[in-house]
């Protein structure tokens, strides 16, 4: 039942997006943050074999599936998070990056986050003046069971504060933040562990880049949940 | 028939400052090939940056010993030429009709131009982009493939007053880059301000259709008894006919016995 196999035809020279019909899922396992439970991980596969030709390209990704829901608290200010409908009482490590001389490794990865699950930590949170983190981070995290709140690279120190001030418009090339935004989200989007994507640190981004990325960032109506008068409520 | 699939390139790379050599990439990627990590050419940390192979190379201290980082020449004192280098490697790969080659580059920090077997190739700026590059008609027949990059520094490296702070002089926020790299309350200025081809560097063998980037997202249902994946994805056609697919998405659970629940 977890196995489709469709035909298309795609014009030459041309890219098409194409939609599978949804596959149901019975009761599967879900995917846990750190404490909650196991990281359950389902290898999803795409392949596709062209007539005369045989298998033509093949892809693999480990995918979990995992509800999670946050809002901003009324009475806290907090923003509090749910995760397969439960609430989960967020312990969260600030990461900057691995190495300042970029000297990444699936290794040190693994440690680091090994070791901030071993903390007991269910969250880490990658600050926006360094990296959009690598694949091989998310993939760790989504064995660890380490949400991760991942920031755009926007400051507060570098983008409208600071001595002397900084220009608090943002990078000179707002497109280019957009474009390299929308190619890190197709990036990582896949990985359980990402939880939250957030436009800068301390600092909301300029706001044609806000706009955007809020408006780009939002959940297809499908996707949505509404509640008893409903109103709708967000989820990753 | 080569295999379909990605072959990542992360060994054999060299580098040399782009000021020490006087040959352009068309001839660093033909007739005059560094020949190995003879002066000024030296091995080269890719994925990685400028600063990194420096280091890797005993050229420079580690930055992160003792007070080392102060011997260190700082970008907005040495110019970005200074840290305008040169990457080199080869491949060996021999296509079938019908296929095509795949250069990919995860991320450069910050622009850079590329030269296979002569023909020369713009990445345009940007830290946290992906770079695609189909070269299939470059490739050369015998197998044998000169790869270069030349990697430009960001556009806007700032300089670091004397009395440090965060961010520096704020320059680097004019950039779509790393902006920790001017130093800030928890961290020294990064010299290079991690100029480099920092992320993965490989080669992708693909039929005439290629996938792109699939999504994968869920619906709940019925208290997670009722679940449904979907699934979007890109399909690139880069033949010259209309191409007729199966098109197949498989997704398994492996067990501890591993076997594979279908």
């Amino acid at each position: 039942e977890h196995l489709q196999t469709i035909h298309v035809s795609i014009p030459a020279g041309k890219t098409i997006q194409y939609t599978f019909p949804e596959i149901f899922f019975y009761k599967p396992e879900l995917w846990w943050p750190n404490g909650m439970g196991k990281q359950t991980m389902y290898n999803v596969s795409i392949a596709v074999d062209v007539k005369g030709y045989g298998e033509s390209d093949s892809w693999s990704q480990p995918y979990g599936f995992r509800k999670i829901t946050s809002h901003i608290d009324s009475k806290t200010g907090g923003r509090l998070f749910k995760v397969n409908d439960q609430p989960i009482f967020i312990r969260g490590g600030n990461w900057i990056l691995s190495d300042g001389l970029l000297r990444l490794s699936r290794r040190r990865y693994e440690a680091d986050i090994k070791f901030h699950a071993g903390m007991n930590l269910n969250m880490i949170r990658c600050w926006g003046g360094a990296l959009a983190e690598r694949p091989e981070f998310y993939h760790y995290c989504d064995i660890y069971g380490l949400l991760v709140w991942q920031e755009f690279w926007i400051t507060g120190d570098v983008d409208g504060r600071g001595d002397p001030i900084s220009n608090p418009d943002g990078p000179l090339d707002h497109e280019l933040f957009l474009l390299c935004a929308r190619d890190t989200v197709k990036l990582l989007r896949n990985h359980p562990s990402l939880a939250l994507w957030v436009g800068g640190n301390e600092q909301v981004p300029p706001p044609d880049i806000n706009n955007a990325l809020k408006n780009e960032l939002q959940l297809h109506p499908h996707f949505m949940e509404f509640d008893e008068i409903g109103t709708s409520t967000q989820y990753l | 028939m080569a295999e379909i699939g990605k072959i990542v390139l992360d060994s054999d790379w060299l580098a040399v400052r782009s000021t020490e050599v006087q040959l352009n990439g068309t001839q660093l990627t033909t007739t005059h090939p560094p020949t190995g990590p003879n002066s000024p050419w030296m091995p080269a940390a890719v994925p990685g940056t400028v600063l990194g192979t420096l280091v890797k190379s005993n050229v420079v201290p580690d930055p992160f010993y003792g007070l080392n980082n102060e011997a260190i020449l700082d970008i907005a004192v040495s110019g970005r030429e200074y840290y305008t280098f040169w990457f080199f490697t080869t491949f060996e790969h021999k296509l079938s009709r019908n296929q095509h080659l795949e250069l990919n580059f995860r991320a450069i920090n910050y622009s850079a131009e590329v030269y296979l077997n002569g023909h020369q190739m713009v990445l345009p700026k940007g830290m946290f982009r992906r770079h695609s590059l189909d070269v299939t008609s470059l490739l050369n027949p015998g197998g044998r493939n000169l790869l270069a990059v030349l990697v430009h520094p960001p556009e806007h490296p700032g300089s670091i007053p004397s009395e440090g702070g965060q961010g520096g002089d704020h320059e680097i926020g004019k950039d779509v880059a790393t902006q920790y790299v001017e130093g800030w309350d928890w961290m020294a200025p990064i010299r290079d301000r991690n100029t480099g081809i920092w992320d993965e560097v490989s080669i992708y063998v693909t039929g005439p259709v290629k996938i792109i980037d699939p999504h994968l997202a869920s619906t709940f249902f019925d208290n997670y008894k009722r679940v449904y994946l979907h699934a979007t994805t890109e399909l690139q056609n880069k033949g010259t006919l209309v191409a007729e697919c199966d098109v197949t998405i498989q997704a398994t659970l492996d067990t501890k016995e591993s076997f594979c629940l279908v």
